[in-house]
């Protein structure tokens, strides 16, 4: 079965997003074969990657409702070893829809880890979440092994992230025991700037070995490439970003060799 | 009666809040009696004007319960002619527990055009909203006389703008039909970069004068202030976010004074 990886932080505007494609394209890079999971009703990661809004037939609401198996949902994207179920802005009233069902919380979960996935020959599973501790992101919480949690190098979201533990040990009491934080992401990362610095110092103070040695740097090229449909590696395969992406990628394969 | 403005975007990090504190301050600043209303869950506008979450007696939740007016949760801030309604996290549940009211879309509406805020003397309303189309902000939008929208120079902000321009009509045709645009302002412009200026290039485009003249550089003092439970205008009144905030106040009263 893959690992099952939610990129999370209810903060707005951190590198979820930026995360979910360029570590995603990172890992599809080196062979691995990744499905990014959209479940963010603005569809950032869909459009980043080329993903047309009209004609997404299956998407990651589908997943939610039973509706569609992660091999009838999950297509190819113009990356090879990357797959794409794409969001729906339907996705937008999941909090109301599903609240009857007392299920809710646990839909992703039954469907990424139903037994059919096992034929997809799926090593990872990447779940791009919305800025918020909703039911989506519950989904996500629910159904992974581990939380990968952008933390962009500012005082706001350095401040959400109690209240993101909080959560995430909320679901391990109550829902999914065995989930764990992959590691925390320092995002937009600018050398030249004492916020920076000091957002990371607290963050490894804190954190300790949480924290990825990899920090990604602000870089243009990471914000121009969705509105080329490309991951970074291939905008631009020099810049500092990708590079940092790649690191990342390496770092948390590492790790899980490690375990 | 005050003049009521929500500050929206559901794009995560434009610089709503940013917006919401610095446009609060600078039109303080030039004597206007301004009261922020922060609708946030995640309440980053409260910890930004120093606003300590034990403390917070009345919060916008009771607002929009009807528990309190906005004379009994408005409170003082350090900087004088700004007042507060600080957030709370019982926010995030609003979309459930306001389900079956009828009325809840009109909630804040009903107690921002209250008879009794005219005693208040305020001349405006600030409303910083989260980054989503829920029924938070769609009760900013129901209770606004007009919209500020926060537009980061960059590719996923510019295209989330047309699903704000959709739920703005919708509100217009069922709810509010005097809501307008007060207009859009470019954010973490960076004067560097083309990304920047293809999305100005675009906006202006597209909305014509709706966008602001002024426009607010990305600048690292506003990133700052916020750690300091100031407004970038205490914080560093020379810097260059300090000036532009000044300015965009400047040309949105005298937008006002034209009408
Ligand atoms: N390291 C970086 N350098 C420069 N720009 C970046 C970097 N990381 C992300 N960005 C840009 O910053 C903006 C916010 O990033 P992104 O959309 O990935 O965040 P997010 O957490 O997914 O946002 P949301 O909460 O809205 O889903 C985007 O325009 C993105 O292209
Ligand atoms: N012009 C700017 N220059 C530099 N940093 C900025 C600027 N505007 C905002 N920031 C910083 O960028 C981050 C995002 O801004 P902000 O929190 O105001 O956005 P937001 O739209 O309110 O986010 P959310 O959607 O999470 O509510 C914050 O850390 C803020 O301090
Ligand atoms: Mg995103
Ligand atoms: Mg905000």
């Amino acid at each position: 079965l893959p690992r099952i990886l939610a990129v999370v932080n209810q903060k707005g505007g951190v590198g979820k997003t930026t995360t979910a494609i360029n570590l995603g394209a990172s890992l599809a890079a080196s062979g691995r074969r990744v499905h990014l999971v959209d479940l963010d009703p603005q569809g950032n990661a869909s459009t980043g990657l080329g993903s047309e809004a009209m004609t997404r037939d299956h998407s990651t609401y589908d997943l939610l409702l039973g509706d569609a198996a992660l091999s009838e949902a999950s297509r190819p994207t113009q990356i090879e070893n990357l797959w794409l179920v794409p969001s729906t802005s339907d996705l937008s009233s999941a909090d109301i829809d599903l609240m009857t069902n007392e299920r809710r919380t646990h839909l992703l979960r039954n469907v990424l880890r139903a037994e059919s996935v096992a034929s997809l020959g799926a090593d990872y599973v990447l779940i791009d979440c919305p800025p918020s501790l909703n039911i989506l992101t519950l989904n996500a919480m629910v159904a992974a092994d581990a939380l990968v949690v952008p933390l962009q190098a500012e005082f706001f979201a350095l401040e959400g992230l109690s209240q993101l533990m909080l959560t995430l040990r909320e679901v391990r009491q109550s829902a999914n025991p065995a989930l764990r934080i992959e590691g925390v992401v320092l995002t937009m990362y600018d050398r030249r700037n004492n916020l920076s610095q000091q957002v990371e110092a607290d963050a490894r103070g804190t954190l300790g070995e949480m924290v990825f040695q990899t920090v990604i740097p602000r870089n243009v090229r990471l914000s121009e490439a969705p509105s080329h449909a490309l991951s970074v590696l291939e905008y631009d395969p020099q810049s500092s970003g990708a590079r940092a992406y790649k690191a990342l990628a390496g770092e948390l394969m590492a790790r899980e060799a490690r375990e």
